[in-house]
């Protein structure tokens, strides 16, 4: 099983990595990758190993291999189709955000109650009224909808993509969902990371 | 020394705990804060035995001490001044957001270069110019800046908040910053995120 904090750097090693086949590498050591992506070498290893990539002395990983073997975990080939729903400063944010860095995930249409965004496009994503959420994501076998609608429309948002299908939830609300145990939520909250920075900060500050 | 996967439960714990205090419970058991905040027992249990406090069989936690316990471990008491930079879509979600929540952090200010923005005020948080920023940070001892600029002025951004004194930054730029090793850096990516929440979706559809 693979821990979630490394799930979390897979994407990172994969776009290097990505670089890397670019420029011709075929081989990369582990000093090389901390460089690059200011993660201590240790963490790199114990990474790699979790993908059964244990890199030889003096010869470092194959960048073939692991690359082929992070296609595979992360899914790259399989295009997950994703909705945005709440088209406010975040969700505003979410849709110009440069997502295709991943050709796995398309924000594929967006969602909102305020008539005056509804027929609007932004980078290409077209905003839709709440009311067609459902037959959209049947229609078009959406798996994740991310959530960034006022806190009071939270739960009742939850409750409508999961009526309509989606296994999984990104939620930037501040509040707790409650779902079914087959669907997926996973929370984003810059308190809690901004909270971890300062942890860490007074810790070294401390010792 | 505490896992960060632990250090980023801490968090939820302590809003969660506040709310019994002010219901006047002095114990709660595991499985109550599992229901509570959907997060497994055994999870709870371990995070909890990292702050030395272990409970008892059916008499469960006390509920003073594990606060004070964070409490001590989130700096709660000490105000962390914060500062964003960049005012966009993002940069006024994340000044509307309620960090509040968290009597530790403050934005205290936020920075932009657009002069359509300058003397602005966004939920009472007053936007001043990029070249008035290394002066602010110097008088009023600010210890994080939250990057929130385009991607193209993020390292130019970086160095900036590093000369005028801070400690910490929370990166939400796609750019890999390069800072001096005294300087703690957190990336916050999206893409990742939802690259985890498919790899677990896929992972349990693989099962
Ligand atoms: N987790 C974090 O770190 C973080 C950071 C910033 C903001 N937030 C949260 O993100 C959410 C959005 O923030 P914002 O600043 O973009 O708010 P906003 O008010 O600018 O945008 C909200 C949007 O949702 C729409 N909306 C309202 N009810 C809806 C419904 N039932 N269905 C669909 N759309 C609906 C509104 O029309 C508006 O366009 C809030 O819940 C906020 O607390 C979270
Ligand atoms: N990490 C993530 O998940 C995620 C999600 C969404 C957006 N983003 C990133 O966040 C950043 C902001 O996105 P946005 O949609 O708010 O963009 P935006 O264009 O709406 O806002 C950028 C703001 O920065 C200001 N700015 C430009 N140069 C500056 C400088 N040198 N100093 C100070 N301010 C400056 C602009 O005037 C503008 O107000 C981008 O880098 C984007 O890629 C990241």
């Amino acid at each position: 099983r693979l821990p979630v904090v490394t799930a979390r750097r897979l994407p990172l090693y994969y776009r290097y990595l990505q670089t890397l086949v670019a420029l011709g590498k075929q081989r990369v050591s582990s000093a090389e990758v901390s460089a690059a992506l200011h993660i201590d070498s240790a963490t790199i290893r114990r990474d790699f190993s979790y993908l059964g990539e244990l890199g030889r002395k003096g010869y470092g990983y194959n960048v073939d291999y692991l690359l082929r073997f992070l296609q595979d975990f992360l899914k790259q080939d399989e295009i997950v189709k994703v909705i945005l729903v709440g088209v406010g400063n975040l969700g505003t944010a979410l849709c110009r955000y440069d997502f295709y860095r991943s050709k796995q995930m398309n924000i594929v249409a967006a969602f909102d109650v305020d008539p005056l965004k509804l027929g609007q496009e932004i980078e290409g994503i077209p905003v839709h009224a709440v009311k067609d959420l459902e037959s959209f994501v049947k229609r078009e076998g959406v798996e994740i909808a991310i959530l960034a609608v006022p806190a009071s429309s939270a739960q009742v948002t939850a409750d409508l993509v999961v009526r309509a299908g989606v296994l999984g939830i990104l939620n930037f609300t501040p509040r707790t969902l409650s779902v079914p145990p087959d669907v997926r939520v996973h929370h984003i909250d810059v308190t809690t990371e901004l909270q971890i920075l300062v942890y860490y900060l007074k810790r070294g500050q401390r010792q």
